[in-house]
């Protein structure tokens, strides 16, 4: 979360040393230097997304650099969870008896 | 309703955390995750069941391209049960495989599936009664937790959009103070603030140990929308047990 995030470029030396430690952590590697000025350009995104959502967050969840760091959030929609379910309700009644009475 | 609850402490509930990877498999290991808790509580035995016979199996044959928690239970009603993760284990690849649920011995079932009322009280009753259930929230903010207790409103997680299946394995609550500002030397008023513990299927690395919590009270990235869990054993009263 260091400076430099703000203006996203030049990079600042911190930014691009958090960088290459995920990298290290989370054992990235990218097939180009364009790729990975892409990678890095989405990594200080995420770091300032982070940051707002620490800023914003009610309760006591630490935000920050995680594996999904150099991903854009469409690419993270794309490659975790499901397709989305809005709309597509199942055909299941909610159990709505008690729980003494344990029939449906 | 006990203050807390954890079925996490009871050995051979609650199984190893997976890594789906880049499989869109949450339902399906979801609904297994829900499945091997309960008939560890009902039965007390530890049984890994197989993900892979759900996406190979699966009436939509999407297998890693995503799912529902109801369908993964209608394989599992439709197929007189699950294969062990040991016989069918878990390959992660893009194309479904061929359903080779005939080939191998069943060693868990299910009686049916049900969808609890939208309420927190009502899901945190049953969870601390009967077991850990399946709950489909919205994951947007899960790509930059760490740990802790993520409380936001609808305008950060909107509740409608659920896109990720996970377990839901207890409750409990937390004094913000004791997780953040321990350093202060002056002494603020403690919050407490209860929450929900959830398993996800990231691997362990990912999180607290690949599990996280959410706030409990304020349907959180939308927890209440589809509350579902398989039943194993037959509904009768005897069926209560309890959360330690």
């Amino acid at each position: 979360r260091g400076p430099g995030i703000q203006d996203p470029g030049p990079w600042s030396l911190e930014l691009k040393e958090a960088f290459a430690l995920f990298q290290i952590q989370f054992n990235r590697s990218y097939t180009s230097a364009a790729e990975q000025a892409h990678r890095l350009l989405i990594f200080a995104h995420n770091l300032a997304q982070a940051q707002r959502l620490q800023e914003e967050d009610l309760g006591t969840a630490e935000f920050g650099v995680t594996m999904f760091s150099d991903l854009t959030e469409e690419e993270f929609g794309q490659l975790y969870g499901h397709q989305m379910v809005a709309g597509a309700v199942p055909n299941v009644s909610r159990e709505v008896v008690s729980e003494a009475g344990g029939e449906s | 309703l006990p203050l807390t609850c954890d079925w996490r402490k009871v050995h051979g509930v609650i199984l190893p955390v997976r890594n789906q990877g880049n499989c869109r498999c949450c339902w399906a290991m979801a609904a297994v995750g829900n499945i091997e808790a309960l008939w560890g509580i009902r039965n007390h035995k530890s049984v890994e069941l197989s993900v892979q016979e759900l996406l190979d199996c699966d009436r939509c044959n999407n297998g890693c391209n995503g799912g529902f928690v109801w369908d993964a239970f209608m394989t599992v009603l439709n197929n007189s049960g699950l294969a062990s993760e040991k016989d069918y284990p878990f390959q992660g690849t893009k194309e479904p495989q061929e359903c080779l649920a005939k080939k191998y011995q069943k060693v868990a079932w299910i009686q049916d599936f049900f969808m609890l009322p939208a309420n927190e009280d009502r899901i945190a009753q049953h969870l601390a009664t009967h077991g850990p259930i399946t709950v489909t929230i919205n994951k947007k903010l899960l790509m930059q937790y760490k740990n802790g207790v993520i409380k936001s409103t609808h305008a950060q997680c909107n509740p409608e959009i659920v896109d990720h299946s996970v377990l839901l394995v207890g409750f409990g609550r937390s004094e913000k103070e004791e997780e953040e500002g321990k350093q202060e030397s002056r002494p603020r008023p403690r919050r407490s603030i209860p929450y929900w513990i959830l398993k996800n299927s990231w691997g362990e690395s990912w999180g607290e140990r690949g599990y996280f919590r959410l706030h409990r009270g304020s349907n959180t990235c939308g927890l209440t929308k589809y509350p579902v869990s398989a039943r194993v054993g037959l509904p009768t009263k005897k069926t209560r047990v309890s959360c330690p």
